[in-house]
C-alpha cells in the first residue's frame, strides 16, 4: 500500500 | 531507512537516555518539565498504536517499545520516586499543558488523513508533539540555571526532527513525490520552536559561559 498508509516512521 | 531517519531517531534515542542519566545519576529532576514528559508519553501511545497490530521491522518495533517505556518510566520517576518527586519544580512547572493536548485533538479531528480512529490519533500523535516542549522550554526560561544535561536533553529533542525534516526532503525526492504535509507542517512548528533555544545554546557554548534564556 502507498507510503501514506503505511507508517513506517517512528 | 535513510541516513537522516537513522540518525534522527538515534539522536531521539539519545535526549531520552541523557534525561535518565540525568534522573538516575543525580536523583533529580530540577529543570525537567514534567508535563512536557507526559505530552510525550500520550504522543507515543497515541501514534504507536499499531505496535501490536502493523510489524513494519524489528528496528521499528523495539524503538517504539523503547520510546513508550522510557517516557512513562521518566513520568513515574517524577511522580513516585520518593527522592526524585522532591526535586520537581512543581510551582515552575505551571504550563496548562491541558490546552495543547485538547486543542491538537481538535485539529486532528478537522485535518487528518482519513476519518478514522488510528488516522486521527496519528495526527494527534503528530500535532501534539509538535507543541509538547513547551512546558519544558517555559521551564528553562524560569529556572535561571539550566544544568548542562538538561540542556543537552532539550539541544538533541530539537535536532531529532530537524534530521526528519532532512528525511522527508530525501523520501520527497526519492520516494515519488508524495506530499505529507501533516509531518512536514507539524516538523517545521516543532523544529521552529527551539530556534531561540538552539540561539542561546549557541551563544552559551561560544562565550562558553552557562546556558541562561532570557525570561
Amino acid at each position: 500500500d502507498s507510503y501514506a498508509e503505511k507508517k513506517d516512521e517512528l | 531507512m535513510n541516513a537522516f531517519r537513522f540518525l534522527g531517531d538515534m539522536t531521539h534515542l539519545f535526549s531520552v537516555l541523557v534525561l535518565l542519566l540525568k534522573i538516575y545519576a543525580t536523583k533529580s529532576c530540577s529543570g525537567v518539565s514534567r508535563k512536557t514528559q507526559e505530552l510525550y508519553m500520550v504522543v507515543f501511545v497515541a501514534r504507536y498504536m499499531d505496535l501490536f497490530t502493523d510489524y513494519i521491522s524489528l528496528y521499528n518495533s523495539v524503538m517504539k517499545v523503547v520510546f513508550i517505556t522510557s517516557s512513562a518510566a521518566i513520568v513515574w520517576c517524577m511522580r513516585r520516586h520518593p527522592q526524585v518527586r522532591r526535586t520537581y519544580d512543581r510551582d515552575q512547572d505551571t504550563f496548562r499543558h491541558v490546552v495543547l493536548v485538547a486543542a491538537s485533538f481538535v485539529l486532528a479531528l478537522i485535518f487528518n488523513e482519513r476519518f478514522t480512529f488510528r488516522e486521527i490519533c496519528w495526527a494527534f500523535s503528530i500535532y501534539l508533539e509538535a507543541v509538547a516542549i513547551l512546558p519544558q522550554l517555559v521551564l528553562l526560561q524560569r529556572s535561571r540555571n539550566v544544568d548542562n544535561l538538561t540542556g543537552q536533553y532539550v539541544l538533541f529533542l530539537g535536532a531529532y526532527r530537524a534530521f526528519y525534516i532532512l528525511n522527508w526532503i530525501y523520501r520527497y525526492f526519492t520516494e515519488g513525490h508524495t506530499s505529507r504535509w501533516i509531518p512536514w507542517i507539524a516538523g517545521l512548528v516543532q523544529t521552529a520552536l527551539y530556534a531561540d533555544f538552539f540561539y542561546y545554546y549557541f551563544l552559551s557554548w561560544k562565550n562558553n559561559v552557562k546556558l541562561e534564556l532570557p525570561a
